[in-house]
């Protein structure tokens, strides 16, 4: 464990719980697109299957039963609880078009062709795209209120600070894993945008919205 | 290839 995945986990959890208190305190999802939602729900679940199996440490299996929680109490409140404040008309992105090329890359592009390895791929190419919906709704709605775009924040942070722990782990541990590091330059290159938008208007107290 | 290492990151 180095300082880079630490906060970078912790920001991740940041962003999770700043998404969730945001639906359960304002009672409404308005602006969350509860595509993204699902699919990183699918994304914890297919990478998460070893949680019984492959014990790493207790801060490893806790941070995975909070992230598939967590995740899956969101999509609970979005399309139950709270399903009337849902934007379904806003959140349109075919989440197939992601869902189906992900599934075939991960069976073309893997480190060892055996289930559980196939679905972490599927699972890390996933999430490199999980973000689109969301960014999509927001450039259909033109903004986004200012809890989401401190969920978007954090949620794109910790997939960079994640770059900075494999530069940490290649250097003093020898550790690389092509498949991660590339998907998570995907990944960290979608938030771009988004980073240049966070950081001149929303740092600076103006809400955050895309040129028209 | 084949990696050995345990899947440690989240």
């Amino acid at each position: 464990m180095n300082i880079f995945r630490l906060v970078g986990d912790l920001s991740h959890l940041l962003a999770i719980f700043v998404l969730l208190l945001k639906i359960w305190k304002s009672r409404s999802c308005a602006g969350v697109s509860g595509k993204s939602q699902i699919l990183f729900a699918l994304v914890f679940i297919t990478r998460y299957l070893d949680l019984f199996t492959n014990f790493i440490s207790v801060y490893n299996s806790l941070m995975k039963v909070i992230f598939i929680a967590s995740t899956v109490a969101t999509v609970y409140l979005m399309y139950i609880k709270f399903k009337a404040t849902y934007d379904s008309n806003h959140d349109t992105f075919r989440i197939e078009f992601l869902v189906v090329p992900v599934g075939g890359l991960a069976f073309l592009v893997n480190h060892d062709f055996t289930p559980l390895e196939i679905l972490w791929t599927f699972s890390i190419y996933l999430e490199s795209v999980a973000i689109l919906p969301q960014l999509f709704m927001i450039s259909k709605t033109g903004e986004a209120e200012t809890i989401t775009s401190h969920y978007l924040f954090a949620l794109g942070s910790y997939r960079a600070l994640y770059l900075l722990n494999w530069i940490y782990r290649y250097y003093f541990e020898g550790y690389f894993d092509l498949i991660a590091v590339v998907a998570g330059c995907v990944q960290t290159i979608l938030y771009c945008d988004f980073f240049y938008l966070y950081i001149t208007k929303v740092m600076w107290g103006k809400k955050l919205s895309l040129p028209a | 290839d084949k990696d050995t290492k345990a899947k440690d990151e989240l």
